[in-house]
């Protein structure tokens, strides 16, 4: 018998800056992720069962980008991707292109379970979610103020910006005063601008 | 972008990866993520899960590779990650990635400034960080 491990992420890439209260915020949220995976360890669910519950989770909270709090492309829709992979027999399912899937990894999953494929993209991958009835949302569902914030000034900075989040002006203290601050460039734009994922 | 890896008590490991992708992306545009070997990855040996610079992380084919060094250069966990990291990533290249193997462990390893990160193992081990 062997033993039990796990880890999970909330996005790379962090304003040095970031304010205390939204560290805090993303602790608060990591640690309830983890003892919800390991609670589910010890009732001896599976690996695969475990990640898919766990980023679940990570998908239903507007924190972090994914699902719920997804970031916005340049039209200012949502377009998510999602995978999951079973290591013992190296099946996979993915999607990509989602914008009224509530949880796109669990689509994923039945991309992996119950299609003839591994990947389903865009309308093929809406269309299999219908026939699949899993949960689907409006669209304004993902779409929150902070990701219309971060939108907006990433087009002010022409800038395609990885997992962070863009303070709205004057929000965060991080902004005015990493301003006064020679910035380290990050994606073309001052670090200063950013605020974390 | 949010990722989990887990390895439970018969020693089966798993991946998942969940993201928007890049804030002001093209529309179409195709991340990391959901790309096998690439952003998510897990085998019988081990598990990883990628976040940061989706192309970046697509050209190093980060995840698989972990995957790679541990069962051709019998790299340990935390070797393979941390190696990955520093070799793989091209010039500029800003990522972070989550792993466990199949014997229990858990490594991370990241270039950014900080990741968003949560581990814990069988033998009471349990770490929640975000910067270095």
């Amino acid at each position: 018998m062997g033993k039990w491990a796990i880890a999970l992420h909330g996005g790379a890439g962090l304003d040095p800056h970031l304010p205390l209260h939204r560290q805090e915020e993303a602790k608060n949220l990591l640690a309830h992720c983890l003892n919800l995976g390991i609670s589910a360890l010890r009732s001896n669910l599976s690996a695969l069962d475990v990640v898919e519950l766990v980023v679940r989770e990570l998908e239903t909270d507007p924190l972090f980008n994914s699902g719920r709090g997804a970031v916005l492309t340049e039209k200012g829709t949502v377009e998510m991707e999602a995978s999951i992979m079973d290591g013992p027999k190296r099946r996979f399912g993915a999607v990509s292109g989602l914008s009224t899937v509530k949880n796109p990894v669990s689509l994923a999953r039945l991309v992996m379970d119950k299609s003839p494929h591994s990947y389903l993209a865009f309308s093929g991958a809406e269309e299999f979610a219908q026939q699949q009835g899993v949960e689907m949302m409006e669209k304004e569902y993902f779409i929150t103020q902070d990701n219309v914030g971060m939108l907006k000034q990433a087009k002010e900075a022409k800038a395609i910006l990885f997992d962070y989040r863009i303070p709205t002006t004057g929000l965060d203290s991080c902004g005015a005063e990493a301003e006064n601050e020679n910035p380290m460039m990050m994606n073309g734009v001052p670090l200063s601008v950013y605020a974390a994922e | 972008t949010v990722g989990c890896v887990v390895v439970d008590i018969e020693g089966r490991c798993a991946a998942a990866t969940s993201t928007g992708g890049l804030i002001n992306k093209m529309v179409g545009r195709i991340g990391d993520s959901p790309i096998i070997g690439s952003g998510t990855y897990a085998c019988k040996l081990c598990a990883i899960s990628c976040t940061g610079e989706g192309e970046s992380i697509l050209r190093g084919t980060l995840a698989r590779d972990v995957a790679a060094v541990m069962e051709y250069k019998g790299l340990k966990l935390q070797e393979a990650v941390d190696f990955v990291i520093k070799e793989r990533l091209d010039d500029g290249g800003k990522a972070g990635l989550i792993a466990v193997s199949n014997l229990g462990e858990v490594a991370f390893g990241f270039n950014t400034n900080g990741m968003f990160r949560a581990t814990a193992t069988q033998d009471g081990f349990m770490e929640i960080a975000v910067w270095e």
